[in-house]
């Protein structure tokens, strides 16, 4: 199981802007 | 005209939504002592965009109101005291809503527009980068 730190970051990287 | 930097001028939206301007952001912000706030911000769109039927959400919501809403960090001290009540009590019930964070982002998206987002435009990361 993921941590909550884990998770969190996951949720934060998803949402970043990927290409410039 | 259309080059990246004069789209961080533009808004706080446009400056976010480029690669190079949320990185240098958050550099700043991290000085400043609150990149919190733009990760909350980014946390709020992650959360948004996720599966309500995946047990992780729950989870995720749980973290991100614990981490961010309920501490008495630059986030919790900017809501409202019934912005940081709604998300509490969603989260006590269980009632995960993909739009139960969307206030709350838009308190913390409106201070850091009149803000650390004037600051950074004046500040020296920025005029260093252009």
């Amino acid at each position: 199981i993921d941590s909550e730190d884990d998770l969190l970051q996951e949720c934060i990287s998803s949402a970043m802007p990927k290409k410039k | 005209p259309d080059s990246p930097l004069a789209r961080w001028t533009k808004s706080l939206h446009s400056l976010l939504g480029d690669q190079d301007g949320a990185r240098l952001f958050r550099v700043f912000l991290e000085r400043e002592r609150c990149a919190d706030a733009l990760d909350f911000w980014f946390a709020c769109n992650g959360f948004r965009q996720m599966d309500l039927k995946d047990g992780k959400t729950l989870r995720v919501a749980k973290a991100i109101y614990k981490r961010y809403v309920e501490a008495d960090g630059v986030v919790g001290r900017r809501l409202k005291p019934a912005t940081k009540t709604f998300i509490r009590d969603n989260v006590k019930r269980q009632q995960i809503d993909s739009a139960m964070f969307d206030q709350a982002q838009t308190e913390i998206q409106t201070s850091m527009e009149e803000n650390a987002y004037q600051t950074f435009l004046q500040s020296d990361i920025y005029l260093e980068y252009v």
